[in-house]
């Protein structure tokens, strides 16, 4: 995955995502994709939920998968999760809680949960900061004012590290792939340096739906394993999301 | 770039989406959360029926492949549902509903909802 939050130079904020799964779950030869990613695609739907006839919030979602990995919460927050790979896994996490050992929340579950209750950028961050989960993640999150982005770097047990935006420095984006961002990327899964390179080139002064969308169709940020890519903004009203397909020659990561 | 990472100079002028890159709008749809659990997901279910099969199809086979066998899924048919009572509300009544709108086993429906956990090896 990718995961983008970028404020323009009127202080508004952009939260954009290639949602990107299926890797090493069976490679069709013959059509050069993800068998995953294949038929995740046709399950994407885009889901407005509401409660007395007005949204609460809205995401983009895989049909018959109840828990949340982008969503927008009206006037609130933007939130995306990436995944964060780790021997400490979730598979551990889904192990004990088999055994009931069960303090542990699932991700997807406190992604919607936080789309569905939280009333404030910090509440959010606290939630998703300091709830004990059972898998790593990275938590994107994007509020309604200048400044207001992080990206949440989780253990299962503990927050690791919160990167906000600093825009009296100079850092107007966050960019989140899979890996911690003070860690330099696996060699040969970098999209973290084209992402960036992209990013830079455009300059926060050009910074918009367009030019993300851009950024996020570039090879290899776009990639074999990307279902699709949702573009949000609080301050606008946007929702935005589209299926993806990279045709070959195209990297399968 | 035609040989591997097949990397790209940053691209221009690609939105509105179209071209090979983009397969489509996704479609919109509305769920009521004053709705009981069981029947919030009823319509989209009704709809995707049909790729949501295939895609536990394809959880099914691949766990066959790494575990050599039916044995696991079994497992999940049969063990993993009694489990379904210690998630939290209104998860459980929510994959209730899929599993009945759908006519999926509900194990493979919990299995399809934690993949994505489990996936973070």
């Amino acid at each position: 995955c990718t995961s983008v939050v970028a404020e323009d130079t009127s202080g508004k904020l952009i939260h954009a995502r290639n949602m990107d799964f299926g890797l090493f779950l069976g490679w069709d030869v013959k059509n050069n994709s993800w068998m995953v990613t294949e038929l995740l695609r046709p399950l994407a739907v885009n889901v407005n939920f509401q409660r007395n006839n007005k949204t609460v919030f809205l995401s983009t979602s895989f049909a018959g998968y109840v828990g949340m990995l982008t969503g927008l919460k009206p006037g609130v927050l933007t939130l995306t999760m990436n995944e964060r790979f780790s021997l400490d896994g979730g598979y551990i996490g889904v192990l004990e809680w088999i055994l009931g050992i069960r303090q542990g929340a699932w991700m997807s579950f406190l992604t919607r949960s936080v789309l569905e209750n939280a009333t404030s950028y910090d509440e959010a961050k606290t939630l998703l900061s300091k709830t004990v989960l059972l898998a790593p993640a990275y938590f994107i999150l994007g509020g309604n004012k200048s400044g207001e982005a992080c990206v949440i770097t989780r253990s299962r047990q503990s927050c690791l590290d919160i990167w906000e935006l600093d825009i009296q420095k100079g850092q107007w984006y966050v960019l989140e792939t899979n890996y911690d961002h003070w860690k330099p990327p696996l060699p040969i899964d970098n999209r973290r340096a084209p992402a960036m390179k992209c990013l830079n080139r455009t300059t926060q002064k050009n910074i918009s739906f367009a030019t993300i969308y851009d950024m996020l169709s570039t090879k290899p940020v776009l990639n074999k394993l990307t279902t699709y890519t949702t573009l949000m903004s609080v301050s606008e009203s946007k929702f935005e999301a589209y299926l993806r397909d990279c045709p070959h020659p195209c990297m399968p990561w | 770039q035609d040989v591997p990472p097949y990397t790209e100079d940053c691209r221009s002028g690609t939105y509105p989406p179209s071209g090979p890159t983009y397969q489509g709008n996704i479609p919109w749809y509305t769920v009521n959360l004053d709705q009981a659990p069981r029947e919030r997901w009823q319509k989209i279910i009704a709809d995707k029926k049909q790729p949501l099969t295939a895609m536990i199809q394809q959880i099914k086979d691949l766990v066959k492949f790494f575990f050599h066998g039916e044995k696991l899924i079994d497992l999940v048919d049969t063990k993993l549902p009694a489990l379904l009572g210690n998630l939290p509300p209104p998860f459980d009544e929510e994959m209730k509903g899929i599993a009945e709108a759908s006519g999926l086993p509900l194990g493979e429906v919990m299995l399809f909802n934690i993949f994505y956990e489990v996936f973070t090896v």
